[in-house]
């Protein structure tokens, strides 16, 4: 739900 | 000092980190991880008040905040691990070591107590894969050259977590 979407937008920082 | 009841979480930390404290005030900062364990949502925003210290341009006020950090990681459980554990929060702690961010201008102490955190958390919580992530990204751009030394205070222990206020 809300923390499966939270999962998909967790990023590592691009470097 | 007496104890205030109500504190906001934004209120102990800036106590926690005032950069006017002669020394490490661990009042505040376990006042600040109780708060944590009080509150429904406090990791979650626990994590983004931490973040906005460690990058401080003060470094005593990011080293305290470090300080926060640590005794958090041990005092707060599993809660705030899975928030510590993601890359919203790991980038802020990134951005302080990365040149291509902030690394140029933070001193090599605040770098420093970040790498050793990283590195002591690959070790102390292998469940949390995305620090292991983060930190094997910076050994691979060159920012950190090799394993650091880790004081034996630092081996984190978790604390069992608090009782969840949700089921």
């Amino acid at each position: 739900l809300g923390e499966e979407s939270e999962e998909r937008d967790d990023h590592l920082l691009p470097m | 000092m007496a104890e205030a009841e109500g504190e906001s979480l934004e209120s102990w930390l800036n106590k926690a980190t005032n950069p006017s404290n002669r020394q490490e005030d661990w009042e505040y900062i376990i006042g600040f991880c109780d708060q944590i364990n009080k509150e429904l949502e406090g990791p979650q925003i626990a994590v983004r008040l931490l973040a906005h210290k460690i990058q401080s341009p003060q470094e005593w006020e990011a080293v305290q905040a470090l300080t926060v950090l640590e005794a958090c990681m041990k005092n707060c459980g599993r809660r705030l691990h899975n928030e510590v554990g993601k890359f919203r929060f790991l980038n802020e702690l990134i951005k302080v070591v990365s040149p291509k961010y902030f690394g140029d201008r933070v001193s090599e102490k605040v770098k420093t107590k970040v790498i050793e955190l990283l590195f002591s958390w690959t070790l102390a919580l292998p469940e949390e894969a995305k620090i292991k992530d983060a930190y094997h990204m910076l050994k691979r751009q060159g920012i950190v050259q090799s394993d650091p030394p880790i004081p034996m205070d630092r081996t984190l222990i978790p604390s069992p977590p608090p009782r969840p206020k949700n089921p």
